[in-house]
């Protein structure tokens, strides 16, 4: 099936602003 | 505990939760059994829920004694007796003092971010803090695997930037089972 992936900008984009994604 | 992403939030891929073990000092060494030593912090399933509990939490390098965080998949038991653990292993790559929160963070990222490219494989991933150094850990399911271990360590490499003589090793949970040692 299909994976959730993230790479590590944007997770640490997530951090700074949460809402803002 | 179930928990579900919160509207708005990125889902991941998995439910994760941390746990800490401290390993106890003095009289407790030998009443308190390394699981009864476990203590969940957080339980989490997307990326605001994750950042919610790891800002909160002592970062890796400021953590004292011998101790560990551990960030494994809901329901596995950061255990080598638990089934999903059983007949696995884990890579194991040791800093020198000084690197731990820079890797332990990059590495719980690729984690969260399905980075290993391994399907279900990855179970966890363990920061130990020792006194002469510090180590982390990312365990799978099945040690005798080969392409998933060669993929999880060259995923290792490229996501924690190691200094080029940084020793990584490959060690079963049975190995550890045997010698009663981690590493």
């Amino acid at each position: 099936g299909t994976r959730i992936i993230y790479d590590r900008s944007f997770l640490l984009k997530c951090r700074s602003s949460p809402m803002a994604n | 505990k179930d928990v579900e992403p919160g509207p708005g939030e990125h889902a991941l891929q998995y439910t994760y939760c941390f746990w800490f073990s401290r390993k106890p000092t003095g009289r407790n060494q030998q009443s308190t059994s390394f699981e009864k030593n476990m203590k969940i912090i957080g339980t989490f399933r997307s990326v605001e829920q994750f950042w919610q509990i790891y800002s909160h939490m002592i970062r890796a390098n400021e953590l004292t004694g011998h101790s560990d965080v551990h960030v494994f998949k809901g329901g596995i038991k950061p255990l080598w007796e638990d089934k999903a653990n059983r007949l696995g292993g884990k890579w194991i790559v040791r800093l020198r003092k000084g690197l731990v929160a820079r890797c332990w963070e990059n590495l719980i990222l690729a984690m969260l971010g399905e980075q290993f490219m391994v399907g279900d494989e990855v179970c966890g991933a363990v920061v130990s803090i020792r006194f002469q150094e510090d180590i982390i850990s990312i365990w799978n399911r099945s040690a005798n695997e080969n392409q998933v271990t060669s993929r999880i360590r060259d995923t290792l490499c490229r996501v924690l930037n190691l200094p080029p003589n940084t020793i990584m090793e490959y060690k079963t949970h049975n190995e550890s089972l045997k010698d009663r040692s981690s590493f």
